[in-house]
């Protein structure tokens, strides 16, 4: 696998929503 | 014309420092703590949002020394979590929090404040611990902890944890003889059997005990113990399953952190132990200076539905062998505006989407398209030296706007997520790597 790391996800909000099986992504949220 | 098109970015260096007072929250609708879900804030291990900042000073040679260190470690963590990922059996887990002492390596990593326990107030104690206070005149005791989305066992250092078996941390050491509502988990428990190969026997007085071996070969060890743990101003999580450590040796963890949070995917994690109540989804947002607050949330608090328009949403994938991590396809990078003429077929594996590893690795094919688009629109600034893995570094010295490309990764499913400017570079160096094949 690739990695998406810690410094690529600054300032997104990362949802983990796993019984939806869905990864979500906000920007400028922090 | 093509900032404006957000092709590019210009960014001052001024505002890459990390200032000396912390600018808080970016609050937007519902991005504030709720009764309905464990909301807390979240800040890099050091800095002026830390509530123990360092006053520690770093040269310019030493952030230079140290990212390098930091970047190594964190190849090794991701080695690791690749070796899992193929099936390797074994319980170590992907920490690579490093062993060394830098300034620059402590900012790799984000923590949280939470509060564990039920100390009884005595009635000396002054006005502002009795605010603090629970209903039943107790209170929790903070511990700063790290969160890593890619380990399923949470610990803290509890007493007795003598230097040189353990190490140094900012907030007192949790005392379990201290806690009303402390408990070693029995060995003959479901929560033990539950820890599965992070169990290691019982004790004496038939206590659970528990242990880990990071993937750098250092350990933690202790009872498996049960605690409430406050999270957040509102939320108290009850019976809260996590190691009560009294030796972490070797340690990865000269960070004076108190322990680690886990989110993983993993039957043993926050995320499982909470499934009831918050439904297995949390969030986080990492703030991009060490003088900014992120948060990270369990749940999905109703006031936050407003926000749901602004998120875009990709498929989160699992794996049984490895059930700690959690992936998503990436499927194209835009560098520029520019999509990077990279054959799909080179996006075929997934991407491990972690809290803890700081830098993402692409398949080569693909990190070379990024690199040399990058270089390309790069080309008025001096280059530096590589720093380990990191290929592509700038000299900014005397530079103070920056004009970075913009650079944004679509996810299967067309999300399509632009990057902060704090999430292209690390220092001067662009903030990405190669996998070792696009194969792997």
């Amino acid at each position: 696998p690739g990695f998406i790391g810690n410094v690529q996800q600054k300032t997104l909000e990362v949802v983990y929503d796993v019984p939806a099986k869905a990864m979500r992504f906000r920007t400028a949220a922090c | 014309g093509d900032a404006a098109a957000g092709a590019y970015m210009v960014i001052a260096t001024s505002t890459m420092k990390p200032k000396t007072f912390c600018s808080g929250h970016k609050v937007a609708p519902g991005d504030v703590p709720s009764p309905n879900s464990t909301w807390a804030p979240l800040h890099h291990l050091y800095g002026p949002c830390s509530p123990a900042p360092s006053s520690a000073n770093s040269t310019a040679a030493d952030v230079a020394a140290s990212m390098a260190d930091m970047v190594d470690d964190d190849q090794r963590r991701a080695d690791y979590i690749q070796k899992r990922l193929t099936g390797a059996t074994d319980d170590k887990q992907p920490m690579a929090f490093s062993s060394r002492t830098s300034q620059y390596e402590k900012n790799g990593q984000y923590a949280t404040n939470g509060g564990l326990g039920s100390v009884p107030h005595l009635k000396s104690l002054s006005t502002t611990a009795t605010t603090n206070s629970a209903p039943d005149g107790t209170s929790a005791v903070t511990q700063t902890v790290i969160i890593d989305s890619g380990s399923d066992v949470s610990w803290v250092q509890c007493k007795p944890c003598p230097l040189p078996m353990c190490h140094r941390q900012r907030d007192p050491l949790f005392d379990p003889a201290m806690s009303t509502t402390y408990a070693a988990v029995p060995c003959t428990s479901a929560a033990c059997a539950q820890l599965g190969p992070y169990r290691r026997g019982c004790s004496a007085n038939a206590q659970c005990q528990f242990g880990i071996n990071y993937g750098d070969g250092s350990t933690a060890t202790g009872t498996y113990s049960f605690d409430d743990l406050t999270l957040g101003p509102y939320d108290v999580i009850r019976g809260f399953r996590f190691g009560c450590a009294h030796a972490d040796r070797g340690s990865a963890f000269d960070y004076d952190v108190a322990g680690s949070l886990a989110l993983g995917g993993g039957s043993q994690s926050l995320v499982q132990q909470t499934a009831t109540r918050y439904g297995r989804v949390f969030s986080y947002c990492l703030p991009p200076t060490a003088s900014s607050l992120g948060f990270l949330v369990l749940g999905v608090p109703p006031e936050r539905a407003q926000l749901i328009p602004s998120f875009v949403s990709t498929p989160l994938l699992s794996s049984s062998m490895a059930p700690t991590f959690y992936r998503v396809l990436l499927r194209a990078i835009i560098v520029a505006g520019r999509p990077l003429a990279v054959p799909p077929a080179v996006f075929s594996a997934s991407s491990v989407i972690d809290s803890s590893t700081i830098i993402s690795r692409l398949p080569p094919t693909a990190y070379q398209a990024l690199r040399a688009a990058f270089r390309s629109a790069m080309t008025m600034y001096r280059a530096a030296p590589p720093v380990s893995i990191l290929d592509t570094c700038y000299d900014f010295t005397g530079v103070r706007s920056i004009t970075l490309p913009s650079i944004a990764l679509v996810f299967d499913g067309g999300a399509t997520v632009n990057l902060d400017a704090a999430g292209i570079l690390l220092g001067s160096c662009l903030a990405f790597a190669p996998t070792a094949s696009d194969r792997m």
